[in-house]
Parts: C-alpha cells; sequence; structure tokens
C-alpha cells in the first residue's frame, strides 16, 4: 500500500507541467525516501530527475516499494482538475494498475476522487555521478527564462561562458547575433534576485536553446534556478521545491565534430 | 559546426 498527502496540490501540478513537455511517460520510483522519477526526453539529448521528499509531505506511507508507470499527459490532465489550495492524497495498491487521486478542498465541502490507469513501462535508468563543477550560477529563475526565451529569437544554440563576476549568453543566426551579460549581485536585499557566479575555472559550453526551453516550465516551481557547467559534461539546471525536493534537469552539450 | 551530444554517453545505465 502507498498513500501520500500533500496540504496543496499547486506544487504537483506545477511539476507535472515541469515535465509533461519534455517527456511522455515516465515511472515514478515510490520507496520510505519519498517519490522520484528519472527519464530522458525522447531523443536522448537530456535528462530529468524528480525527487519529491517524505519529510516534505503531511503523511507518507509506503510498505513496499512500487514503480507507478505514468503516462504525464494523463496525470497531468488530471492534476489540472484539482485547485492550487486543495489537499492531494495518492493512493495505489502494491500490486494494483490504478493510481487513486483524491482532492480536497480547504473547507472540506468538496471531495474530487479520480482514479488513473497506470502503465508497465521498462524504462532505462541511467547513473548520474556525483561530482564537482567548474562553475555554479544562481538566478532569478524567470530572468533565466526570459534569456532562454529571447535568445530563442536570433538562434538555436546558445554559448555560455562563465568568468568571474559574471556570465555572457550568447547567440548566433542567420538575422544577426545577441549577447546578454550578467554580473553577479554586489548587494541583495532579498535572496530571490540575487546571481551568484562561483567559478573554479572558466568555461565555455553551447547547448540547444529547445531544450532550456523546455527547462524553464520549472520556473513557477522555484524562484531561483541553479546551472552547474563544467567542459564537456551535461549541463545542470536545478529548480528546489521548498521543503519537498527539487527537478533537475541535464542537457548534453554541442561540441565540436 | 557543433554536433549536439546525447546524454547516455555520459551517464551510463545503472
Amino acid at each position: 500500500m502507498f498513500e501520500c498527502r500533500l496540504p496543496k496540490a499547486e506544487v504537483l501540478k506545477k511539476t507535472m507541467d515541469a515535465l509533461k513537455d519534455l517527456i511522455k511517460e515516465a515511472v515514478w520510483d515510490v520507496s520510505a525516501q519519498g517519490l522520484s522519477l528519472q527519464s530522458m526526453d525522447s531523443s536522448h539529448v537530456s535528462l530529468v530527475q524528480v525527487t519529491l521528499r517524505t519529510e516534505g509531505f503531511d503523511t507518507f506511507r509506503c510498505d513496499k516499494n512500487i514503480a507507478l508507470g505514468v503516462n504525464m499527459d494523463t496525470m497531468q490532465k488530471l492534476m489540472k482538475c484539482a485547485s492550487n489550495d486543495d489537499n492531494i492524497t495518492l493512493k495505489s495498491e502494491d500490486n494494483g494498475d490504478l493510481l487513486s487521486l483524491i482532492f480536497e478542498s480547504p473547507n472540506g465541502e468538496k471531495t474530487s476522487e479520480y482514479e488513473m490507469k497506470l502503465m508497465d513501462l521498462d524504462i532505462e535508468q541511467l547513473g548520474i555521478p556525483d561530482q564537482e563543477y567548474s562553475c555554479t550560477i544562481k538566478m532569478p529563475s524567470g530572468e533565466f527564462q526570459r534569456i532562454c526565451r529571447d535568445l530563442s529569437n536570433i538562434g538555436e544554440s546558445v554559448n555560455i561562458t562563465v568568468v568571474k563576476g559574471g556570465v555572457d549568453f550568447s547567440a548566433k543566426g542567420d538575422i544577426g547575433n545577441a549577447k546578454i551579460h550578467v554580473t553577479e549581485s554586489s548587494n541583495v536585499d532579498n535572496e530571490k534576485d540575487a546571481v551568484t557566479v562561483e567559478v573554479n575555472e572558466p568555461v565555455n559550453l553551447t547547448f540547444a536553446l529547445r531544450y532550456l526551453n523546455f527547462f524553464t516550465k520549472a520556473t513557477p516551481l522555484s524562484g531561483q534556478v541553479s546551472l552547474s557547467i563544467s567542459p564537456d559534461v551535461p549541463l545542470v539546471v536545478a529548480y528546489e521545491i521548498e521543503d519537498l525536493g527539487h527537478v533537475k534537469y541535464f542537457l548534453a552539450p554541442k561540441i565540436e565534430n | 559546426s557543433k554536433q549536439q551530444t546525447s546524454i547516455s554517453s555520459f551517464f551510463k545505465p545503472k
């Protein structure tokens, strides 16, 4: 038996919004640690990893590890039936083929129960190595979203150059070129507005904007985004979900042939 | 020109 309850459906709705354009099907792994999901996009260029920790739930019961194979589009559609303020319970039997989603209004006057058919999915899990990164940039998530969107008007790729004190995002295309320079904040009252740039060694890498734009669908989950970059390895774009977990995206770089 | 690499060339199956 698996059963968990979150005080607000909003966070799970936003999580589904952050995933459904990138992946069509996925497996939620349920264990005593919480819910987690890992999946590559269909082109195998990027990977998304989600962790929702037990401690962040109102209640969490998992008698036995289970894997819930879901169609992301279906799950997102059902989640949309919840109001943001509803509390939400997810429930599944150990060998069941259904996931129950129960939404209760804050005043307790309305309870909606949906049952979603589960899928038997065999999705390859990749080992994500723990590593130190050459550079880590933290910035307002809305600013990063804006940069990715704006540079998409110019080209298909963004070149990210990180040096001490700042970062350049640049794009080239048939119509012209663009460069956006973001400087590290010198003095910030509100942590959410801060830009911090940690540099062990300067890096310069190129990434497909198409995927970065998919990743920025997670913007409503967190005021800040962190970008971890090292030469010739996937970029990590991470959104922390307050008190609950994170959504992390990994994007393979474009490199010279 | 630069070519897109695959995520599975960096991360191996568990």
